[in-house]
C-alpha cells in the first residue's frame, strides 16, 4: 500500500491512498484503502493514510478515529494517532498523519513501515524501522 | 502554522536483514517522491493536487504494492484500488477492482470530481475510466516478477500475505498469524 497526506500553509489537508491490497487475496476482497474514514480520511483537523492488514483497519475504522480523538477529544496528532495505532492488534497497522497546524505523526505497530516525512521547519525523515539507524536526512 | 508532507510505502512485517537491493530502490522512491512533493507544495500546489501526485509516482514503481507492482490475488489477477479524500469539504472519491488502470488514486479523484458518488467498483468503475480517457493498460503490465514470485510463496503454504514487505516464507515463524504470514 502507497499514501500521502499533506497540509499547505494554510492548513488545508488532503490525503490519498493506493494498493494492490494482499497477496493470494480472494478475487472481489475489498480492503480498508477506499472506505473513507478505514484507510483514507481527512477534515479540517486532520488527513491520515493507513497500511497494514486491511481487515483490521476496516474494524478499527483508524482514519475517523484518528480524527474524532482530535476533534471532540482535543488530543494532538501525536496522541491520537499513537492511541489509535497502540489499540490495534499487533503487527496489523502504520499509518501517516499530518494536522492542520503542521504536525506530522507516522506510528506503526507492524516490525517496519517504508515512510518520509518533511515539515517547512526543514525537518525530514526517510525510514523503515523504529532504529534511528535507519533514518537519513534530506 | 506551516505546510508538511508524510507517505509511505507500506507497513508490514519488513525483517531487519531485508537485502540492500530490495531496500534501496525503495528508499530511494520514497526520496523522490519526497523531494516532488515539497518542491509542490513549496509552488503553492493545493494539497489534493500533491498528494495526488506523489501517489502517482508511488504507483507507478513497480517496488511498492500498487499501481505497477500490485500483489495479485489467488488466481493471479490484479484488483488495484486507492481513495483520496480533501479536508475542508469532505469531498472524496473511492475506487476498486480495478485491473487496467495505470493510476488507480486519479481515477478515484475523477469519481469524487465527475461524479454525484463516492465510490466506484470493478466493472462499473472500469467503464467511468474509459469513459474519462484515464491511461489504461493490459492487465499484464501490472505483473512483475516478483508479484509472481510471492503469489507462488503464499499459495505454497496456503496463506495471504500484507504485500511485499513480508518476508520471504523461508523467513517466516511456523507460528505467525495466517493472516498476515
Amino acid at each position: 500500500t502507497v499514501g500521502c497526506v499533506a497540509v499547505d500553509g494554510n492548513g488545508n489537508l488532503a490525503a490519498a491512498t493506493s494498493t494492490g491490497g494482499l497477496v493470494n487475496k480472494m478475487v472481489g476482497r475489498i480492503g480498508d484503502t477506499p472506505i473513507i474514514g478505514a484507510g483514507t480520511y481527512a477534515n479540517s483537523f486532520c488527513a491520515v493514510s493507513a497500511t497494514g492488514k486491511g481487515e483490521a483497519i476496516v474494524r478499527a475504522t483508524t482514519g475517523r478515529d484518528v480524527a474524532a480523538l482530535m476533534e471532540y477529544k482535543g488530543l494532538s496528532l501525536k496522541d491520537a494517532t499513537d492511541y489509535v495505532v497502540e489499540n490495534a492488534p499487533k503487527g496489523t497497522t502504520g499509518l501517516v498523519a499530518v494536522s492542520a497546524n503542521g504536525e506530522v505523526a507516522m506510528p506503526f505497530n507492524t516490525t517496519g513501515m517504508f515512510r518520509a516525512c518533511a515539515k517547512e521547519d526543514g525537518t525530514s525523515e526517510i525510514a523503515i524501522w523504529s532504529s534511528v539507524q535507519n533514518v537519513d536526512e534530506l | 502554522m506551516g505546510w508538511a508532507i508524510a507517505l509511505h510505502g507500506g507497513a508490514g512485517d519488513i525483517p531487519l536483514s531485508l537485502p540492500v537491493e530490495r531496500r534501496l530502490p525503495r528508499e530511494e522512491t520514497l526520496r523522490r517522491c519526497l523531494t516532488l512533493g515539497i518542491a509542490a507544495l513549496k509552488d503553492n500546489h493545493p494539497p489534493l493536487d500533491v498528494v495526488e501526485l506523489v501517489v502517482c509516482e508511488l504507483e507507478n514503481c513497480p517496488h511498492f504494492n500498487a499501481g505497477r507492482g500490485s500483489v495479485l490475488t489467488t488466481i493471479g489477477t490484479v484488483e488495484m484500488e486507492a481513495s483520496i479524500m480533501e479536508g475542508n469539504t469532505k469531498n472524496c472519491g473511492a475506487v476498486s477492482g480495478l485491473s487496467t488502470v495505470v493510476n488507480p488514486i486519479s481515477l478515484a479523484r475523477l469519481v469524487m470530481e465527475k461524479t454525484p458518488h463516492i465510490y466506484l467498483a470493478f466493472d462499473g468503475a472500469e467503464t467511468f475510466a474509459r469513459e474519462q480517457g484515464v491511461i489504461t493498460k493490459d492487465a499484464s503490465h501490472f505483473i512483475t516478477p516478483e508479484t509472481i514470485e510471492r503469489l507462488t510463496q503464499a499459495k505454497a503454504v496456503n496463506r495471504v500475505q500484507i504485500d511485499y514487505t513480508q518476508p520471504a516464507v523461508e523467513e517466516l515463524s511456523e507460528n505467525c498469524d495466517s493472516q498476515i504470514g
